[in-house]
């Protein structure tokens, strides 16, 4: 039973990336099968798994070029295998938008391999366009990180009113998974007011375990490893061993 | 005689609309007439500066609902005035995708009033779609806030290769008006790395003034101020004060 989902917020710099590829190596270090898709053209996950942003990727697939099994590659995560992106995948939301059926893609692209992973997560780019919006059809949930600050706040009603939207003419079914505070300052009075605000909103879909700022975060990328191989003792790290811990907590419930 | 430049950086929250909002007021303050055109359908420029993202606004003049005198405001601070993004932006991307001279509406729908100003700036969404073309064809140059971190250094490549390909086809006199550091933080190894990686490949064209990382910088959004006005001795307030002379300085040149 393989459950989808699709790491977003269009506003940008809040921590997608970074959670897509920690939470993705949490919990593939703890047994369980995951993808990672890399479907921003930017592709940073792919980067931050010390992969190369070579053909065949997320475009390829796309593209007809091949089928999702010849893209798919190990990383260096037992357990965890990713689809990378490339950079010519910038030329599909211009080359995609409006063609028929154009926003099923990754859907039917993936259904051949889902049951070899017991989570598919989605990297997704800052924006709403076709890319977005192809990992919100093929998933079953969204997790939404939220940096603490004002503009991030702000663009969650943009971010509900679209996920209501391919509700409901794409994907009936599509829910929130959870809702995660990222780069989070307990002694700024800014990151208490939004943490304020969130929890009063989405209530327990706020995910308790919160990521705080932390450098080894921003540093791990460079090595291309997920923090955890770089430095598993550190605060970074082991906030996204907890919020893979809440993450299966929840799905025992399912 | 008129300047256009884009803010412009694919890279999500590296300080695209900070800059435009700060940059904005503080050459404004100086006394030189500015217009802050929001090209991003998130609208933080639009909300930074304390508006509502109602129409008349970028959108109405993309759709020839009216002329864009109609949609120009003022703003809190004396000789800056916007043009406000609205929600409805989203669906531009899609709609105007591909459509004939679709690249070139931005310049078109600002030439009628570019005369009112010294400087227009454009803040840009973080993607490099049919709104940002718009903002590369119509500015003479292009400003790069880079956050001193892996992933927005790794960007750049496909920035670069995205102005050149703007010159070669729609702007062929689009030059780098300057690349700027932000979000900086001297005691971190990883920022320093990055500045002198930036300096050694742009060269001059790295402004000597950098951005501190300052919380004034996040907190004045929520009060609809730049920072120049919630907080003027703020270190984030002054350090966009003197990009605004460095700025000043080099047009003396032109
Ligand atoms: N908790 C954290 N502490 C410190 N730095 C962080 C943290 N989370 C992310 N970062 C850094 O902040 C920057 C933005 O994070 P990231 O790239 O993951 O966001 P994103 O939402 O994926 O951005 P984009 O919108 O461009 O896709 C990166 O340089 C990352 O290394
Ligand atoms: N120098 C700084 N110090 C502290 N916080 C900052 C600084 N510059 C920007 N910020 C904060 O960091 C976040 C990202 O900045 P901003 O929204 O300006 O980036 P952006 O590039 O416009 O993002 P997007 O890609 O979503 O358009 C915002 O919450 C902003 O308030
Ligand atoms: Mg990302
Ligand atoms: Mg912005």
């Amino acid at each position: 039973m393989c459950r989808t989902i699709a790491i977003v917020n269009q506003k940008g710099g809040v921590g997608k990336t970074t959670t897509a590829v920690n939470l993705a190596a949490s919990l593939a270090l703890a047994g369980v099968n995951i993808l990672l898709v890399d479907a921003d053209p930017q592709g940073n996950s792919t980067s931050g798994l010390g992969l190369e942003k070579a053909p065949p990727g997320l475009y390829d697939v796309y593209a007809g070029r091949c089928a999702v099994e010849e893209a798919l590659r190990p990383t260096g995560v037992e357990h965890l295998s990713i689809l990378p992106s490339t950079p010519d995948l910038l030329g599909a939301e211009i080359e995609l938008a409006g063609g028929e059926g154009s926003s099923q893609l990754l859907k039917d692209a993936l259904s051949p391999v889902r049951e070899r992973f017991k989570y598919i997560l989605i990297d997704c780019p800052p924006s709403l366009g076709i890319l977005t919006l192809n990992a919100l059809v093929a998933a079953e949930a969204a997790l939404v990180p939220v940096q603490c600050e004002y503009y991030a706040l702000e663009g969650l009603s943009m971010l509900s009113h679209t996920l209501s939207l391919v509700r409901g003419s794409y994907n009936p079914g599509l829910d929130i998974e959870g809702v995660l505070l990222t780069m989070y300052d307990p002694r700024n009075s800014l990151t208490r007011e939004v943490e304020e605000q969130l929890r009063a909103h989405f209530g327990p879909k706020v995910y308790s375990t919160v990521i705080p700022r932390n450098i080894t975060l921003a540093e791990a990328p460079s090595h291309g490893k997920p923090a955890l191989l770089y430095d598993t003792r550190s605060r970074g790290a082991q906030s996204y061993l907890s919020l893979a811990k809440e993450f299966l907590s929840h799905e025992d419930g399912v």
